[in-house]
């Protein structure tokens, strides 16, 4: 069995101005997955790895650097899932923790549920000792300047691409 | 939207996916990436998806198990993943990438979208892309 590892950084419409970061972002999310694989890990702490790492990486929509809610706050989404066995685990609607990847793996490994949302998914963060982060310090100024714009120009959404998560 | 696949040493396959969302989106609003089926699904028996792209249409077509589906029937991960996306493009006007892999560590980054950032590691080297055709 060849061990493999794919990722991605989102799609839509990426401005040239972010590429080069964007192209670099995956190819280290990459590096530190597969080296998980190379050592004998598991696929699952491969994916957490490397979704970790673009998390980190404010180039990306997902923990910093998320994009901005109508209130200009931020509310995170994610899911892991294991082939072995069907398990899952899932967050939505999720503030204030820097990695939400990693509390849907939480999810999966130590409840009977398979998603967790906004209160009640932050109370899980706190039992299971995942420390709170700041808002500020998961806002970027891309994405103030980008929820800006759509608010001075009166508009709900950029263009069709602008409406991809 | 980041998210991730793999195939391990041991045949064993994941995902995982992580969103912050739709830009402007209204307070509460839950897309794709969190439902299962949607913003990714893995089974050892069939592969493995994760999703990004335009959230509710990605739930309207349950775009990972989609491909999946497409997968059993016997096709390769290049075309059930176009497939796939190419049906949510063509039923509900929704745009998106995927990357997918099978058991057997085969592997595809298919976007309908402008572009999409991806990267893939197999055999030592690494392959990564922004554009269609990369």
């Amino acid at each position: 069995m060849l061990p493999v590892l794919v990722v991605h950084g989102g799609a839509g419409h990426i401005p040239k101005e972010r590429s080069e970061k964007s192209t670099a972002g995956v190819c280290s999310a990459v590096r530190a997955g597969y080296a998980i694989l190379q050592g004998g890990g598991s696929s699952m702490d491969a994916v957490v790895e490397a979704v970790s790492e673009l998390e980190n990486n404010p180039s990306f929509n997902a923990g910093c650097g998320s994009v901005l809610n109508v209130k200009g706050e931020v509310e995170m989404d994610a899911i892991v899932m294991d082939g072995k066995t069907l398990g899952s685990g899932a967050v939505s609607a999720v503030r204030c923790i820097a990695n939400p990847v990693q509390l849907a793996r939480l999810v999966m490994d130590k409840t009977s549920h398979a998603c967790l949302t906004a209160e009640g998914a932050t109370q899980f963060a706190s039992a299971m000792g995942v420390p709170t982060v700041p808002q500020e310090s998961l806002i970027t100024e891309y994405s103030r300047i980008e929820v800006t714009e759509i608010h001075e120009a009166g508009r709900t959404v950029f263009t069709k691409e602008g409406k991809m998560g | 939207t980041v998210g991730a696949v793999a195939v391990d040493s041991d045949g064993n396959i994941a995902c995982a996916t992580s969103t912050g969302g739709m830009l402007n989106k209204m307070e509460g609003r839950v897309g794709d990436t969190p439902c299962i089926g949607c913003g990714g699904y893995a089974d050892n028996k069939i592969g493995a998806v994760s999703t990004t792209g335009h959230g509710e249409a990605i739930m309207k077509v349950t775009l990972a198990r989609l491909i999946l589906f497409h997968m059993e029937q016997g096709q390769s991960v290049e075309a059930a993943s176009d497939l796939g996306l190419a049906y949510m493009k063509s039923r509900v006007d929704g745009l998106g990438g995927v990357v997918t892999v099978d058991p057997q560590g085969h592997w595809a980054a298919r976007f309908s979208s402008p572009q999409m950032s991806w990267g893939a590691a197999q055999k030592d080297t690494l392959h990564y892309g922004l554009y269609t055709g990369e």
